[in-house]
Order: C-alpha cells, then structure tokens, then sequence
C-alpha cells in the first residue's frame, strides 16, 4: 500500500518501536528515522518493504563504516595473543572455549590462559573447554595474580610453540577502578613476555545488554583500546543493537558472534546477516 | 537533572493562566526518551507516560513555581507505586523446608545469589539446603560447591536429572529438617520449550513455595519478553536483579515488574556473598529517572 501523510507518520512511529525495541537506543533509531524521512520526502508513496530497505542500507553502511583492526591487516609474531574481557557473565569463558575451536580445526596450536583466578571454579571451567576443544591450557593456584597467569601463559605460548594464546579473565563492571587497573596490568606485562602483544583485544558484549553496553564499551576501550567486539548470545530474543552506536560513536567493529553454548556456536560477524536478523 | 529539564520545558506555562497541553506533551517526550534511556521497555514506556499525563495536566502543576519540579515529583511517585511496596522479601509458613528456586537466562546471576541468598538465610539462623541442579554447565556444580563451602553450608546435587536432583534434595530437607532449600537451575534461553518444561517439572515435583527469576539489571528491552515466558511457565513470585553495583540505570526493574507484577524482593549489588540486599524502590526510582 502507498503512503498517505498519516500512514507515513504511522509507519515512522512502527519503525522507532522496531529500532528501539532492537535496542540501538535513541540516538541511532533518530539517524536512520531522519534517512526514512528524507527517503519519503523524495519517494511519498514508499511502501514498508521500500522503508526497510532503507533502514538496512543506513544499518550496513553504519555498522561497515568501521576500521579493519589492525591485526587483521599485520600478522604478528607466533604467537597471536588474544586478550577476552568484558562485564560479569557476558559469555568470555564459552568464547573463549569456541574460538580456541575454530583455531584447533585449522590445525593451529591453542593455548589457554586461565587468568581468571578469582571466580569460584573458573578455572575449572576453562580446563574443561581446553579439554573439550583440544587446547593447551596454563594456570596457577586459586587466588593467584591474575597478571602473573597471564605472563606465564604467553611466555609458554612463545616457548611452547603456540600459535594461539587465549587470555581469558574475570567479569568485571567497567565502573570498578581497581579492577580496570589489574586489566591495565594484566595488558602491560602480557606485552613485557611478548612485544606487542596482545594482538586482540576483544570485548565480549551480552546481546540481551541495554544501553549501558555503550559506557562499558567506552570504559574498556579508553583503558586498553578495544580491537573487536564478540556479541554473545544472539541465539535468544534479543538482537544485540547496542553494536550501532558501538561502530557510531566508539568505531568498534563486531568480529564474531555467540549463538548457542556448544563449542561450535560462532559465527564470523557479517554486517548484511546481523541486520537482517535485527530486522526480522 | 530530568527535573531541571522538565522545567525548562514547562516554565513556559507560567504566567499564561491556562494549561498549554501541548508544552506538557513537550514535557512527557523528555520523560520518554528519558526512560528508553534508561531500558525501559518500549511499550511500557509508553503506558506509564500515557499514564501521568493526566496527573501533569493537573491543578498543582499549573500553580507551582517550579512546574517541573512538581511533573519529576509526580513521576517519582508514581513509579515507587508501579515498582512495589517494600514488603517483607521471603514469607515463611509452615513446618515443611521453604522451596526456593530460581531460574534465569544464561550468565544472569544465578548460582552466585543461592549462594547469597544461602547466606542470608544462615545468617538468620536457619538450617539451608543449596542445591546444584545444573548438569550442563562445565563446572556450575563445582562453582556452587565452591561458594557453599565458603559459607559453610550443605551442597546437594551435581550429576543426573536436574528434576531426580531436586526431588532428592526436597526429601533429604524434609528428613533432615533443614529450614530451607535453595535450588540453583541451569541457565536457559525463555524460548527453548524443552529447557522451559524442565523448569516446569521441577515445580511440580518439587512445588517450590519461591519461584524467583533472577536478572541482570543491565538487560535492555528484552527483559520484557524474558520476564513474560518466566512467568508463563512458572508463575513467579518474585524477581532477583542482579549487578546493580555499576552504573547502568536499572529500567529493566519497571519492564520485568509492569509485565509479571512479581515483586522485586533483593538486588545483586556485587560479587561477594554478602552483596545482596532488599529491594527499596524509592532507590530504583531515582537511579531509573537519573
Ligand atoms: N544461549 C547462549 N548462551 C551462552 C552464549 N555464550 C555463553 N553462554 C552462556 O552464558 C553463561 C555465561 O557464560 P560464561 O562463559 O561463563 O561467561 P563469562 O563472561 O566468562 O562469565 P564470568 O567469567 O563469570 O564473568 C553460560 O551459561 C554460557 O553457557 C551464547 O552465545 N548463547
Ligand atoms: N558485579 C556483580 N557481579 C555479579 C552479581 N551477581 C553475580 N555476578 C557475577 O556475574 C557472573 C555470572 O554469575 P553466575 O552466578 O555464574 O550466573 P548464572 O546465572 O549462574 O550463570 P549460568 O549458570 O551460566 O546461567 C559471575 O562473574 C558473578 O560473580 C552482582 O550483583 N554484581
Ligand atoms: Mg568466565
Ligand atoms: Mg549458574
């Protein structure tokens, strides 16, 4: 059906429910909501399939607008060493467990670190996934200093031969000072057992978050200089919006994405899929 | 501040005599936008807008000095009503173990608050039960074992049926006459059926007299379609938000209240054992306003 003055309003108005309901908030809903109104301002009897087709080339050309990281573009020396962060129980450990997976069945060698020593039973956690996958895995006693595991981790790595090193590390809310100064930590030494590392630094970001993903993002990429994102969980209702204005205005790029809880459930991140998700 | 706001929009009303109704919906868009900002479900949202309204076009906000200072009190209000009185948290009756179970999506929070929970309850002197029901997570057992023997009390579960599991414990806390029983459950997704009939399973083996979700407060807009399939198939009697302790506005609070009416009964507000605290809404009311 074509659009009346009254029907584009209402059209509009279904739009910002989607958009906000898809939890991009409010300032990217608004952007694509201008786009649409320029669109009619030129097409009035636009149909709601013409709308959408506007909205998903205002999505893709926000979310490809990004920078490629530049550990996609320079290979660095063995091992690669990837750094897992993130708020408490947003799916780094799980993550971790799929992308150290993918590498072992490309026949590379992974190795764990389990520098999470603070959780009960993390690192009993990750053994199991460097068991499940067929990764090496580096720990300490409970309690240790995470910065410490880490150190060793990818000073094994180095002699070891590893390809992959995996850092996975504690759930921590980006608002806690002393916990972003043990991830500083955590960065620094990593870089004193292997120059430039880590290579990756990948926050992982629960898809069911609201908008306070956004100052987490920022939180994290002010401190350690985020190089990728990984939105977990996408396999629920929630369709993990919050990763618009995250690409607007932090310039994150999303580089996998959780769908499930087995070791298979990773996906490599596609701009035109995500938004087709989004906007089914 | 959202009261600062209010008034600048609605300090052109003074002088005029009569109510501008359309500087009032200028008004009430700041208070939307304020409460989407603060993940507050779209749809609830509009109703509680649509529902002060007519409170803002009233009498006392045209004759106040500061009008919108008046239209944020109203909201404030209003709001601590919508969340829930402050009533007590766990109801105890009867000689039979209290059931607590709580169930979740994936990572909300779940076995770190039986733990506290465990906790609180000891601490008023009663003999708890904590439960391991979850058999697919690696280590969940082990991570609930952990937080148990940190506290020091009793850890049942670990391999099997989840339901077998809970049932055994149930009749163990009978037998044993321990006061109350803690059941920590799987994560799972609100849309996967089978995972969804486990839960209704151990209702009816188990007929836990608590049947709580537990939240993250950071959930977006989801939390509403999270909270309704909880409820549908568990008829919750109350809700758990959890992480509280950072700075995120807290508005899946009203979503998850507005669509289930469970009371909110504690909050998350950390990772020790002892961050665990009753609800006060008049607190989330100002935290969601900003
Ligand atoms: N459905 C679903 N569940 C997931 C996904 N990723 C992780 N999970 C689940 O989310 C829960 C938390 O995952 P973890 O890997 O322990 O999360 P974490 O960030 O390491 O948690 P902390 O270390 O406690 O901060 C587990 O139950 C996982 O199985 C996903 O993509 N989909
Ligand atoms: N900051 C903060 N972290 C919390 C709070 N409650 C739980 N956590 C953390 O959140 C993460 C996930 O907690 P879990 O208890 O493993 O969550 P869960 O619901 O049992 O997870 P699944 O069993 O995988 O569904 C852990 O890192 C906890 O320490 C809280 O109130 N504040
Ligand atoms: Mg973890
Ligand atoms: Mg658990």
């Amino acid at each position: 059906r074509s659009s009346s003055a009254e029907n584009r309003q209402e059209l509009l108005d279904e739009l910002e429910e989607l958009l906000i309901q898809a939890d991009v908030g409010i300032q990217t809903a608004g952007i694509i909501r201008d786009d649409v109104s320029a669109y009619f301002a030129v097409h009035p009897g636009a149909t709601w399939d013409d709308v959408l087709g506007i909205v998903r080339a205002s999505m893709v050309r926000m979310l490809s607008a990004v920078p490629p990281a530049e550990a996609a573009i320079l290979p660095p020396i063995p091992p690669e060493v990837v750094l897992v962060i993130g708020v408490n129980g947003g799916g780094k450990t799980t993550t971790i467990g799929k992308l150290a997976y993918r590498h072992v069945q490309a026949g590379r060698r992974v190795l764990l670190g389990a520098a999470d020593t603070f959780r009960a039973a993390a690192v009993e956690q990750l053994a199991i996934w460097a068991d499940r996958v067929g990764a090496d895995l580096l720990a300490q006693k409970s309690g240790a200093d995470p910065a410490s595991v880490a150190f060793d981790a990818v000073a094994a790595g180095r002699s070891r031969g590893n390809d992959v090193v995996i850092l996975d590390t504690a759930g921590r809310l980006h608002t806690k000072v002393n916990l972003m100064q043990e991830l500083l930590k955590i960065q620094r030494v990593v870089g004193k057992a292997h120059e430039g590392a880590p290579h990756e630094v990948l926050l992982v970001v629960d898809a069911t978050m609201g908008q306070n993903a956004i100052a987490q993002a920022r939180q994290f990429h002010q401190s350690l200089g985020i190089t990728g994102i990984v939105v977990s969980k996408l396999d629920g209702t929630a369709k993990g919006g919050v990763v618009l204005p995250l690409a607007r205005e932090l310039g994150l790029p999303v580089r996998w994405l959780g769908v499930g809880e087995g070791l298979d459930d990773l996906e490599p991140f596609e701009a035109g899929a995500f938004v087709d998700a989004l906007l089914s | 501040s959202l009261a600062a706001k209010l008034d600048g929009i609605l300090k052109k009303l003074q002088g005029h005599g009569k109510l501008d109704e359309r500087t009032v919906d200028e008004a009430l868009r700041e208070l939307r936008l304020a409460l989407l900002e603060a993940d507050v479900n779209y749809r609830v949202v509009k109703d509680f807008v649509a529902s002060i309204r007519p409170k803002a076009l009233s009498e006392q906000v045209l004759a106040s000095i500061t009008p919108g200072h008046q239209v944020a009190w109203i909201v404030h209000q209003e709001m601590v009503r919508l969340l829930g009185g402050e009533s007590a948290p766990i109801h105890w009756s009867g000689i039979d173990p209290m059931v607590i179970m709580l169930a979740g999506l994936q990572g909300s929070g779940k076995t770190t608050t039986a733990a506290k929970l465990a906790l609180l309850l000891k601490r008023q002197q009663r003999r708890v039960l904590l439960v391991a029901a979850d058999v697919y997570r690696p280590a969940a057992v082990a991570q609930l074992r952990t937080l148990s023997s940190q506290i020091g009390v009793d850890c049942d579960g670990g391999e099997g049926d989840p339901v077998a599991i809970c049932s055994a414990a149930a009749v163990r806390a009978r037998r044993e006459v321990y006061d109350a029983v803690v059941l920590d459950t799987a994560g799972r997704l609100h849309i996967d059926s089978e995972m969804m009939e486990e839960l209704a399973r151990i209702v009816a083996a188990v007929s836990p007299k608590e049947r709580l979700l537990v939240a993250d407060g950071m959930t977006g807009q989801d939390a509403v379609k999270t909270a309704q399939e909880f409820h549908a198939t568990l008829s919750l009697t109350g809700i758990i938000l959890t992480k509280l302790d950072g700075d995120a506005r807290g508005g899946a609070a009203l979503s998850v209240r507005a669509v289930t009416g469970a009371p909110i009964k504690f909050v998350g507000v950390g990772e020790k054992l002892q961050d665990l605290e009753p609800f006060h809404p008049s607190r989330i009311a100002s935290r969601i306003l900003g």
